[in-house]
């Protein structure tokens, strides 16, 4: 039975996209078929997994707007078992061309029907607005990933993204539960992400995964090669980390 | 005579309220007349200038939705010589409620002019997109700023960032210039750093301030005592930079 899974932030910067390619590659790895779609305009999840944003060949732009078959963008990447959807540039004019479509904050969802049973996971890499991208990315999905960078504005918008999961829960997704929460950026030389982290943990309770992605250079260089971490660099840091948040995701999932 | 600055990037995290709120706090400083308008629903500009966000009073949203007239929404700050028009959540729905609203770019542009006089600098704060909230930062200002993480995802949106700029000069705002690129969160220890840096002077050239901002974890702290880094630490590295960065900005606008 498929699993998707939506990662999503409105704060900027907090490393939902370095999860969504590193908990996919990690999981691939394990053998598990994997698609990686990315619903953000700035495509990083597109180039991080190796694609050229710029060939501008079909994306889902081309699905969400002009109803091409979600099959046709399909990309192969470095990993046998990862595959992933690329985002364009042009869907920044989305929200604008979404608006007057009938059932706009379902598209994703209808587009990914017909191929849901070719994986186990499918990941949605957001941008980072609680835009009508972001809404289909939480219409489509059966649980929302939520990354939370070690930093006290991190912590400010948690508030607005829970009212917009519990508006999502009651009107277009009703089935829609929380993943997880993923402390990242973590550095343990600073109370700062001591102080943050405590707070996650008396928020969210046994939501939060018990593993921390540590703050890792690593993990910022990879994406310029177009690579995911565990091709990158295996012995990293950052490469342990996500292949220890990828299991604790398998189990949880059992 | 009053200069408008629009603090933008659509890449998440990269520093835009961190350095909207200390380099319009280090220019009042020096005794010049600033405001800090914060567009962004996360309001992380206005609770690190102190305000409290959900007290709700009256804010940015309802001059741009309600056409309030700004100087009801003008608050001060611990800086004698700083005010700020603060955001708050609710302005997520503003670009589905602006889309249908006549000249719903240069609604902010129009709100600001009565007050515009009473102040040497306004520094706009943006949030992580390139929707009309930013496009109304754009249509108002003077010049754009633009902060770059040293990070390499952090270059890929600058073509973009770039493009738009462009038309927005095409259309609604034919003087609007750049005013400077700032390197942020610069860690001279990694080489990832040193590649980004080496990129965008090449790419920018003498727009990119010799200042960098370098990653300082007292930053990140002074937000969670609403405080700008001035008067939160003024001895650390994070405020002699943006103290700096302030000289070279008067200095470059003479
Ligand atoms: N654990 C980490 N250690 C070091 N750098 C990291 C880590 N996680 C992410 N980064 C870097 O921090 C920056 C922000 O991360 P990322 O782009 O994944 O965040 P995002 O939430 O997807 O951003 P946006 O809101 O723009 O979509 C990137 O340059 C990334 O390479
Ligand atoms: N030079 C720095 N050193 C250390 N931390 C920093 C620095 N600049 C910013 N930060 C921290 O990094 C995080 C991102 O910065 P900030 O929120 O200012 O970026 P932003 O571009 O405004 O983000 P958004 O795209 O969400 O609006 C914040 O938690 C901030 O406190
Ligand atoms: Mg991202
Ligand atoms: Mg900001």
């Amino acid at each position: 039975m498929t699993k998707k899974i939506v990662i999503a932030n409105q704060k900027g910067g907090v490393g939902k996209t370095t999860t969504a390619i590193n908990l996919a590659a990690s999981i691939s790895a394990m053998e598990y078929k994997v698609l990686v779609i990315d619903i953000d305009p700035q495509a990083n999840a597109s180039s991080g997994l190796g694609i050229d944003v710029n060939k501008g060949k079909n994306t889902i732009y081309e699905v969400l707007i002009e109803d091409l078959d979600i099959k046709k963008v399909i990309s192969k990447t470095s990993l046998h078992y990862l595959d992933v959807v690329p985002a364009h540039p042009r869907l920044v004019g989305a929200e604008i061309e979404l608006v007057n479509m009938i059932a706009r904050e379902t598209k994703l969802k209808s587009a990914v029907k017909p191929i849901e049973k070719d994986y186990d996971y499918i990941f949605i890499d957001c941008p980072p607005s609680l835009n009508v991208l972001t809404i289909n990315g939480f219409a489509c999905a059966d649980t929302a990933l939520i990354p939370i960078q070690c930093e006290y504005f991190a912590l400010e918008g948690l508030t607005q993204l829970l009212n917009t999961i519990r508006l999502i829960q009651k009107s277009i997704n009703k089935k829609l539960d929380i993943e997880g929460i993923v402390l990242t950026m973590y550095d343990s030389r600073l109370n700062l992400s001591k102080l943050v982290k405590e707070e996650v943990v008396q928020y969210f309770g046994d939501k939060v995964y018990k593993t921390v992605i540590d703050r890792n250079v690593r993990l910022g260089e990879a994406p310029s090669y177009g690579k995911p971490i565990i091709t990158f660099d295996i012995n990293s840091s950052g490469s342990q980390n996500y292949m220890k948040l990828a299991k604790e995701f398998l189990k949880n999932g059992k």
